[in-house]
């Protein structure tokens, strides 16, 4: 059975995206088969893994809207044992056009439910909203990964999330664990980032992985080439943190 | 008469609440009077200038949702001439909540005309994302300043933020004009960051504003005491970089 993963964070540019493709990718160099789903209309993750924003092929809106099958949506990337299922602009529609659709926060975990047998791990790249595309990948996912900078910004949003995970549990009785608090952008030179951690480390305890992403330029160049991390550079700090990453989340197991 | 000022981005992370508060702030300095909207859901420049976000009080969801008179909600802070009206959690259903409301696009923009003589400048910080609240701040606002980093993520979204402008003059009539890009948390050190910014220049000409906001920390950390970068460290390069992005905005002049 696949184990179905969100990543999501409503504070924007925490690596996100970043922590999705990459942690997609060093899973599947584990001879996994892996698919990545783009829920953020902006399509990062699309594109960072090389795929051209096509608006004539399907994509994730029309999965969710019932326009397509998801086998038709889905497309293989560079990386062996890595699929994706795109977003694309029309996708910016979706979350007013969901609102009067019957069932319309398990729309994702629907079209999920016919491919899932396929695949050892789904991970869900989330926008930086707490919206109904968001709501939609936290209600089809087992357990949510927690991207975060370790800022002042980055903290204050991390107490919603977890009211929003609570209200999750009670009022759509859906179980979703936290996979864990994952620490981007790691910057040990400042202050603020080790008081930040630390801080996060007190208040979450083991929920903060002891996998720590540093910042890397090549986590950042990666993309303008349309390849993850380990394709571009996989001697790097950010390619080796990530494979690291890959496997904490491994050996947590796929059962909660 | 007041210009109204949105900053906008759907990309997240890329300095909207950081360009926000410190040109606010710094146009303030210039004895002028001054009004930041927080209409991001996370509060982050409510919170950035020291306002704690209380549920007791009136809010920008309350104003919007006619609630409450903006006389009531908009505070001082503790920067001379700066006034807020804050955000607060109930910010997040109000997407969904002003679906059905008549004039959704431009409920904020009729609550400024109220409050628009008291000011000389208005700035409005909008969430990631290109939403019924991104779609209120465009409306209200005279001109838009989007802060963009030099990164291959943000570079790719920026298309879709000028098409957003394309639709809202066309299909809305309304005359919104570019205020300018401003690139931020710039890092000469890297091949990334002086490529995107040659990108953009190429593309965008002038309308690339000539100061750039440099990488500092003092800008990350004075959000966690409350108070724009000027007072908590106005030699630092931060708050002379706002200082001059300011006068840059002053001397554009109010009318397009
Ligand atoms: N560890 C890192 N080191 C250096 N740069 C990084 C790192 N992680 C991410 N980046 C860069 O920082 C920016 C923000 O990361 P990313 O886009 O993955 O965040 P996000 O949370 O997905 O953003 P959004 O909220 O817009 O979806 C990107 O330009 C990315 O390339
Ligand atoms: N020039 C800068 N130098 C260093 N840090 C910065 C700079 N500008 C912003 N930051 C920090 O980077 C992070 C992102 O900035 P900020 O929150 O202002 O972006 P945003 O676009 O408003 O994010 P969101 O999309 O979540 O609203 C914050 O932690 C902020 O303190
Ligand atoms: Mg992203
Ligand atoms: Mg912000």
């Amino acid at each position: 059975l696949s184990k179905i993963i969100a990543v999501s964070n409503q504070k924007g540019g925490v690596g996100k995206t970043t922590t999705a493709i990459n942690v997609a990718a060093s899973l599947a160099a584990n001879d996994l088969k892996v698919l990545l789903v783009d829920s953020d209309p902006q399509g990062n993750a699309t594109s960072g893994v090389g795929i051209r924003k096509d608006l004539e092929n399907s994509s994730l809106y029309h999965v969710l809207l019932g326009h397509a099958p998801i086998a038709d949506a889905v497309v293989a990337t560079e990386m062996e044992g890595l699929h994706l299922l795109p977003a694309d602009k029309n996708l910016v529609g979706a979350n007013l056009e969901m609102v009067g659709v019957n069932q319309r926060e398990t729309l994702l975990r629907a079209a999920l439910e016919t491919v899932r047998d396929q695949y050892d791990y789904i991970l869900i790249d989330c926008p930086p909203a707490l919206d109904l595309l968001t709501l939609n990948a936290l209600m089809a996912a087992d357990s949510v990964l927690v991207p975060i900078q370790c800022e002042f910004f980055a903290l204050e949003g991390i107490s919603e999330l977890m009211d929003t995970l609570d209200r999750i549990r009670a009022s759509f009785h859906h179980a979703i664990a936290l996979e864990g608090i994952v620490l981007t952008m790691y910057d040990e030179r400042t202050n603020l980032t080790r008081q930040v951690a630390n801080d996060l480390r007190e208040f979450f305890g083991t929920d903060v992985l002891k996998t720590v992403i540093p910042r890397s330029i090549k986590l950042a160049e990666a993309p303008s080439f349309g390849k993850p991390v380990m394709l571009y550079d996989v001697r790097s700090k950010g390619a080796e943190s990530y494979i690291q990453l890959a496997k904490e989340i491994l050996s947590h197991g796929k059962q909660e």
